[in-house]
């Protein structure tokens, strides 16, 4: 990508990426749709060969894999009927996207309409690729998902990405949570999608606490351009727009309609055919209605429109995406949206012109959850709090492997949005930390990047939502990534694949169910069974009943991997009509890999939950000289 | 043999490891040999049938297979000794 590592602070020849050696030597697999192998992106240049464990093979012809991509093998249709098998070509795109994200050499020169122009490069540079097809067009059926596991885990990669799931499910149904877990017993650290189905409460894919669940945010760049109704320069309003044409004339008004209000069968979200008379006239289409925002620029300029102006439903508020659309256009938020048809109504002949800004560095709102970043809490777990983190999931630039804006490089590249970009930024990193630490289990690694994330956007204020309100804790989870701090976390919140049996036990769990999911044999009745929330998890979900006055205690365990000798405080924001206690409030360590446990214990106040306010928020950390380490927590009532 | 073909869906099986022998120790034959072992009594005449039922052979993820099976074929299957689940593979979305 072309401006997250920037972002994210990982910089050529210093800093994180000079310590990590830009992640080589480790292995990350991704399953997807494949890859474009041959791509820029996936030269081998400044990559040393595989290490020697590695057993996996590249299934494309020798020319096309190297040092980089080392693995290659197509789940779709493979299975032991099927005579044709066929290496992971991408007949998508995600895949490469999602792979480049992730793992993608440097290419300089990378732009798309010639915007986000720059050097385009993943989070771990030098990492290998390992790539497992298991998405065609109709989507990713599970069955293969497992079997790209099973190799993935007989492969010897070090980190999954993956950037699919489905709807939440029991962790024994769902084969993401069942391939994880053996995932991680073998040391393999595993990062998913959210999912994209926010900004509702309880709409997360991939819960499994086992799994680094990873919502989307944005960055500071903005692909700009702008909708100017009437005749006053002032009465603009900001959108984005990927492709900005620069043959369109942005100084001549242009006729406004509404598509709600014009042709044969008037449709707001301009679906397929509804349009008529717009000729020559800007669009105001909505976002929505089962019609994607590139559909709609497609009927617009079906039905001979000059340019299109989209706005987004309310629920979506100001998270606009810059997306390539077949015709001059800009993308506003709900509010913008409401003026808009309010000026449309207000005149007999309403006027627009779009003008592009082109690509702009430098919104200190950023990273703002996405509206489409899916919520907590866990259906699954509600005990877990989740998603665990946010990363740089809108206007990603990456490989791509045809060229959408008629580009006759070889080197093409796409800008697209959703957890699916965000997911293989955090396995990059992943990636890094695995380099730095090889000796760290998946989640240690998971609770340095949890405990040291950032909760303020780049004015200092805390991040935002699509609403420009502060998010909540389920949208943000533990916050937002912080690669260099997560390499030097101070503490870690470590979980070892048995500690996770007692915890199964405690939802209830059949002993076959768990064993589903653990590979061994588990009798409940002679494990002791623990609450979800006493899992040794870098963060906390507490749920409170009506009229619960007792106390609820837990337990957490943390690993001194800082200086031998360090002592910690501790910072307490404790939640909305919440007492907290914490027991003791010093941990003074003498050693590396020191293990000090302390207690927590909450207690709901008197009329908790019954002022209206559902949910409430606060944090538990350990701060020394040197480090903050920070647990979210999060109270449903 | 059409209709039974179209019938067909495939599905994630999970079965138990066998109480005998260890068969993580043993070759990936010997494991699909078990797994076919759970495949429906018409195809057992036909091994080349019985070999293009199953679509993915587990080793790692836990002891089961993907088949291609009739509803029928699943409920006739559930009556084997060492069973324990099967459901329809689901198609999950990227993101």
């Amino acid at each position: 990508t072309t401006h997250t590592p920037d972002f994210l602070g990982l910089h050529q020849g210093y800093g994180l990426w000079k310590q990590t050696n830009y992640g080589e030597g480790v292995i990350i697999g991704v399953l997807d749709t494949g890859i474009a192998a041959g791509h820029p992106s996936f030269s081998d240049e400044g990559v040393p060969p595989p290490p020697a464990r590695w057993k996996g093979k590249c299934e494309f012809n020798a020319t096309l894999c190297n040092n980089k991509l080392i693995g290659a093998k197509n789940f779709v249709g493979s299975g032991k009927g099927n005579t044709t098998d066929s290496p992971p070509v991408d007949n998508h795109g995600h895949g490469t996207h999602t792979s480049s994200t992730a793992a993608g050499n440097f290419v300089a020169g990378a732009s798309v309409f010639g915007e986000a122009n720059g050097t385009a490069v993943g989070m771990a540079p030098y990492a290998h690729l390992a790539m497992y097809k298991v998405c065609a067009g109709a989507g990713c059926a599970d069955g293969d998902i497992l079997a790209a596991l099973d190799a993935a885990v007989e492969d010897g990669v070090d980190v999954l990405s993956l950037s699919l799931g489905g709807e939440s499910l029991p962790f024994y149904d769902d084969v993401i949570a069942i391939g994880a877990f053996a995932a991680i017993q073998k040391g393999i650290f595993f990062s998913c999608a959210a999912g994209n189905s926010g900004p509702s409460y309880n709409s997360l894919s991939n819960e499994a606490p086992w799994i680094l669940t990873v919502g989307a945010s944005t960055t500071d760049r903005i692909l700009k351009s702008e909708a100017q109704i009437g005749d006053d320069k002032n009465n603009h309003f900001d959108g984005k727009s990927l492709s900005q044409p620069e043959d369109f004339d942005s100084t001549v008004s242009l006729p406004l309609a509404y598509a709600g209000s014009v042709g044969k069968q008037p449709s707001a979200s301009c679906k397929a055919g509804s349009l008529e008379n717009v000729e020559g006239k800007v669009v105001l289409c909505e976002t929505g209605g089962g019609v994607t925002n590139i559909a709609k620029g497609e009927e617009v300029k079906r039905a001979g429109g000059a340019a299109m102006i989209l706005m987004n439903q309310e629920t979506d508020g100001f998270s606009t995406l810059a997306e390539s659309h077949v015709l001059p256009s800009t993308h506003v938020s709900y509010a913008a949206g409401l003026q808009i048809k309010s000026y449309i109504r207000s005149t007999s002949s309403p006027t627009a012109k779009i003008l592009f800004n082109g690509t702009v560095i430098g919104d200190a709102l950023a990273p703002k959850v996405a509206s489409f970043s899916s919520r907590g809490p866990s259906s699954a777990s509600p005990g877990i709090l989740k998603p665990d983190i946010i990363g740089p999931g809108v206007s990603i630039l990456a490989a791509w492997p045809v060229a959408v804006d008629q580009t006759q490089s070889k080197a093409t590249f796409n800008i697209i949005s959703g957890t699916s970009m965000s997911t293989p930024h955090l396995s990059g990193i992943a990636a890094l930390l695995k380099s730095s630490h090889p000796d760290w289990s998946p989640a240690a690694i998971k609770s340095a990047i949890m405990t040291t994330a950032n909760v303020l956007n780049l004015a200092g204020k805390p991040i935002v939502d699509q609403r420009l309100e502060p998010a909540d804790i389920f949208a943000t989870g533990a916050g937002h990534v912080n690669p260099s701090k997560a390499n030097d976390p101070g503490l870690v919140y470590d979980t070892q694949p048995k500690d996770y049996i007692p915890y199964l036990c405690g939802l209830n769990y059949t002993d076959q169910q768990i064993q589903l999911i653990t590979k061994q044999a588990v009798i409940c009745s002679q494990v002791e069974a623990i609450p979800e929330a006493q899992l040794n998890y870098p963060s906390f979900s507490i749920k409170i009943r009506s009229n619960e006055t007792q106390s609820q205690y837990y337990t957490r365990t943390v690993r001194n991997v800082g200086p031998a000798s360090s002592t910690y405080n501790l910072d307490l924001l404790v939640p909305h009509k919440m007492g907290m206690s914490v027991n003791p409030q010093v941990l003074t360590f003498t050693e590396v890999n020191q293990e000090l446990t302390f207690h927590v214990e909450f207690s709901a106040e008197d009329g908790a939950g019954k002022d209206g306010v559902p949910i409430s928020q606060g944090y538990l950390r350990w701060f020394s000289d040197k480090y903050n380490v920070t647990s979210p927590i999060a109270v449903v009532f | 043999a059409q209709e039974e073909q179209n019938s067909l869906q495939t599905y994630i099986v999970w079965v138990e490891k066998p109480v005998s022998r260890n068969i993580f120790s043993q070759s990936q034959e010997d494991l699909e040999s078990w797994y076919q072992s759970f495949l429906p009594e018409t195809t057992v005449n036909s091994n080349e049938l019985k070999s293009s039922r199953i679509v993915h052979a587990y080793r790692n993820v836990g002891t089961g297979f993907a088949a291609k099976l009739t509803p029928e074929e699943v409920k006739a299957m559930e009556k084997k000794q060492g069973f324990v689940s099967a459901r329809p593979e689901r198609i999950l979305p990227l993101q």
